[in-house]
């Protein structure tokens, strides 16, 4: 009854470690390393996505998985601009206390 | 000789527990001598938690008015920030391992506990004044060990900080003056209710001849590592962490700023002088951020220009 | 390493530094401005 789930678990663990250090793996890479179908392991990788343990997209056209979190670089903009917003504010309240 | 530090004398620790010098004196432990082995195993499991806290003991013995911590291992707990006894979980563990310890010749006793503080520096929480307390009334002598391990990498040096707590009720006679160190807004509440109940060591650290000869071995591989690791590009989500707390503490000086200019007449001189150190507090902070990042930028240019600019 | 792609990453962490810098030294001179408003205040009593 629980082979399967364990088999999932195995090879999710192995998956993670191995796409680990890349930003773009061929799915057929994947599938040599895992021994597993190519469809299996795309299988996998949408329920890792979905389940937010892997950050990336799938570009099924060339079959490939794009690792890492593509908004990464947004959140240090979005904290400068937030940054910046409040200093901007607090200029203003330090003028109005001259007048 | 720098190796006899490393000589546990039975005789005398068992003389300390009869003598018992700090029960009159709650201020009476002021120094920390930590090992480097110790330090290492710390460090390495507090990074290893990643973003969640984790704890663990320290073993060693006592010396007059130090405390000499020459080992440290890891407890099976996490998140010790979010749960009252954490180390209640680890119970068992802790007593197996220190039976086991004697029975292979390890004759130092546990003489405190280390956790970390991923993020958000080195200081104790309420539940770590309350979890020391309790360790200080049944199992003197005990030291708090706090490791940051996120600002021990961003910082480039290792982020720590020994405490202990003054019993209920006692007044220290002098205000203990601590180095600043910036918190984050959701913390510093905690921080500021309990921050006098405790008082920082002086932290130094020693290792042995064999620690030396093998760090030596190792200084290459350092220098491998260090150039070509890159903080900048693997500490942004905590930089973008600091940057929005920091815009958070503006809005909050900002409003208070604007509160106070209306109600001028009402306001007392004391808040006044509150508000503008808030202003001075996060300048400050703005500059700490600023010249860690300054630092890791300067560490990529310099190899960007003596790696990248070789024209063969 | 010589490429386009590094390059631009490069350059792109370095802007970022280059204004992270430039808005702290605006909150310095922001602080520093308050404070020299709050001293004028009390030297007019202007309030």
């Amino acid at each position: 009854n629980y082979i399967e789930d364990l088999l999932k678990n195995v090879r999710t663990q192995v998956l993670l470690k191995l796409i680990k250090p890349y930003t773009k793996i061929q799915i057929p890479f994947i599938s040599k390393e895992l021994n597993m179908p190519k469809k299996d392991i795309e299988e996998l990788l949408v329920s890792l996505i979905l389940d937010n343990r892997i950050h990336g997209h799938i570009d099924q056209v060339n079959r490939l998985l794009e690792h890492g979190d593509r908004l990464k670089g947004i959140e240090k903009s979005t904290a400068i601009d937030k940054w910046n917003t409040q200093l901007t504010t607090l200029y203003q309240t330090v003028c109005h206390q001259v007048c | 000789s720098s190796d006899s530090i490393f000589f546990y004398d039975e005789a005398a620790q068992a003389r300390f527990q009869r003598e018992q010098p700090w029960a009159d004196n709650p201020d009476y432990f002021k120094r920390v001598k930590i090992s480097a082995l110790a330090l290492l195993k710390m460090v390495v499991h507090a990074r290893s938690g990643g973003t969640i806290e984790v704890m663990g003991l320290m073993q060693g013995k006592i010396d007059g008015d130090a405390f000499i911590v020459m080992d440290a291992f890891a407890l099976p707990v996490e998140g010790t920030e979010t749960r009252v006894n954490a180390q209640a979980d680890a119970n068992e563990y802790m007593v197996e391992y220190s039976q086991t310890n004697k029975l292979v010749g390890r004759l130092e006793n546990v003489v405190g506990w280390y956790h970390s503080h991923p993020g958000y520096g080195c200081w104790l929480s309420g539940i770590d004044v309350s979890t020391q307390l309790l360790n200080q009334r049944f199992q003197e002598p005990f030291l708090a060990v706090v490791i940051d391990p996120t600002r021990t990498v961003s910082a480039g040096k290792v982020e720590i900080g020994a405490f202990r707590t003054y019993p209920r009720g006692y007044q220290p006679p002098d205000e203990p003056v601590s180095e600043y160190q910036t918190i984050p807004l959701s913390k510093i509440d905690d921080f500021g209710v309990h921050c006098k109940q405790y008082y920082a060591l002086d932290i130094t650290y020693f290792k042995s001849s064999l620690d030396c000869h093998l760090l030596d071995l190792l200084w290459n591989k350092y220098w491998v590592n260090t150039l070509s690791s890159s903080p900048l590009l693997g500490s942004g989500d905590y930089v973008a962490g600091q940057i929005s707390d920091l815009a958070e503490k503006i809005e909050r000086a900002e409003s208070q700023l604007a509160h106070s200019h209306l109600g001028s007449f009402i306001v007392a001189p004391q808040k006044k002088n509150e508000e503008e150190s808030q202003l001075t507090k996060i300048t400050r902070d703005s500059a700490k951020i600023t010249v860690e990042q300054v630092h890791l930028l300067m560490s990529q240019v310099i190899k960007d220009i003596l790696f990248n600019s070789v024209r063969l | 390493i010589e490429s386009e792609k590094f390059q631009d990453d490069f350059l792109m962490e370095y802007n970022d530094t280059l204004l992270v810098t430039y808005l702290a030294m605006f909150t310095n001179c922001s602080s520093t401005m308050n404070e020299l408003v709050d001293k004028f205040n009390t030297a007019y009593d202007r309030h």
